[in-house]
């Protein structure tokens, strides 16, 4: 597998401007659920998935975890391998990663803790049929 | 005077991850 990258992008960082797709700017820590949902609406070509955590375990690669995902209608199955501070969007709940105490230390952003049973926003190519 | 400060916009689908499963051929 290819080796993840460890860089996380300053978006995640308190006080970050987020465009939504409707034009409108708010701070990643305010973004709700419903900013995502009508993004996508207004997007074209993108969907949003609901992704529900499925496992959590340590990564072969050290200081990551890998997650395991099941996604979407179609229950697809999609792992992915990211630091624990990597936040992930939970409906109805907000910001959430592995370890809430690192996000808190790099990004200032507050955080719950991801647990198996979260169901996370992702987006994916809307399909063309 | 205060120095105009360019401020980062980042988009809102570069903070939500892209699952997508590969797809059977």
């Amino acid at each position: 597998p290819p080796v993840p990258s460890a860089h996380l992008p300053s978006h995640f960082m308190k006080g970050a401007i987020i465009q939504l797709a409707t034009g409108e700017l708010k701070r990643v820590e305010d973004l709700q659920t419903q900013d995502f949902v009508r993004s996508a609406e207004v997007s074209g070509g993108l969907k949003i998935d609901s992704s529900t955590v499925v496992d959590i375990q340590e990564s072969q690669w050290p200081g990551f975890v890998l997650l395991h995902f099941v996604v979407g209608e179609q229950q697809s199955k999609v792992s992915i391998e990211v630091p624990p501070e990597h936040p992930f969007f939970v409906y109805g709940q907000g910001w959430s990663s592995c370890s809430p105490g690192r996000t808190a230390q790099l990004f200032s952003l507050p955080c719950h803790r991801l647990q198996v049973g979260d169901v996370c926003i992702s987006i994916s190519l809307q399909s063309l049929n | 005077n205060v120095e105009p400060r360019s401020v980062a916009v980042f988009p809102w689908h570069s903070l939500v991850p892209f699952l997508a499963p590969s797809q059977p051929d």
